[in-house]
């Protein structure tokens, strides 16, 4: 565990506690892309299997535990308790244009062909593009909350905080994830136009991003 | 092994 890494898992955290909190003090998931959510929750409940195979640290197996359990109560909340003010409509994006390629791919690039190694391989790619359904409702919209874009840019932030994590590990141990970090840099490209856009409306006092 | 990798990542 090096600084990165661990700035990385609270940037995490903290981007799904801001989101559960948003939706659940406001009473609605407005402007929240419900699609990019159940894909979240299906890519921990794919990744984390191995929690009931190996057990690797108290830290490990909490932090799956609360990214689990808080990705299903964000889902929960989306369909079932704040159904009424979900933007179906502006939630367009067609998930099965992500599902089937990253399914395709993970069958055909992993590093075992075991059925828990495939379903790890499918989190980490899933993991790398299920942002687009939210960043495409932004785009669609031309808005965004403030609380909306904070949880974003923490979202983004924890991947590259991964980045450089990959980077000190692979000096520091020689460890090298080739799929993890291919993904990873894929996963934080998509977050660029959006960090520019943080810093130079949000970040400036701008109430809402508003898309020029 | 390389299936080994990543797992005690999040």
């Amino acid at each position: 565990m090096n600084v990165f890494r661990l700035l990385g898992d609270v940037s995490h955290l903290v981007a799904i506690i801001i989101l559960f909190l948003k939706i659940f003090r406001s009473k609605s998931c407005a402007g929240i892309s419900g699609k990019s959510q159940v894909l979240f929750a299906l890519v921990f409940t794919t990744r984390y299997l191995d929690l009931f195979t190996s057990f690797i640290s108290i830290y490990n197996t909490v932090m799956k535990v609360v990214f689990l359990v808080l990705s299903y109560a964000t889902v929960y909340l989306i369909y079932l308790r704040f159904r009424s003010s979900y933007d179906s409509e502006s939630d367009t994006f067609r998930v099965e244009f992500l599902l089937v390629p990253v399914a395709g791919l993970s069958f055909l690039e992993n590093y075992d062909f075991t059925p828990i190694e495939i379903l790890w391989t499918f989190s980490i790619y899933l993991e790398s593009v299920a942002i687009l359904p939210q960043l495409f409702m932004i785009t669609k919209t031309g808005e965004a909350e403030s609380i909306t874009t904070h949880y974003l840019f923490f979202l983004g932030l924890y991947r590259a905080l991964y980045l450089a994590n990959w980077v000190w590990r692979y000096h520091t141990e020689g460890f090298f994830d080739q799929i993890a970090v291919v993904s990873g840099v894929v996963q934080t490209i998509f977050y660029c136009d959006f960090f520019y856009l943080y810093v130079t409306k949000v970040l400036k006092g701008n109430s809402k991003l508003t898309l020029p | 092994s390389d299936s080994q990798n990543g797992k005690d990542e999040l």
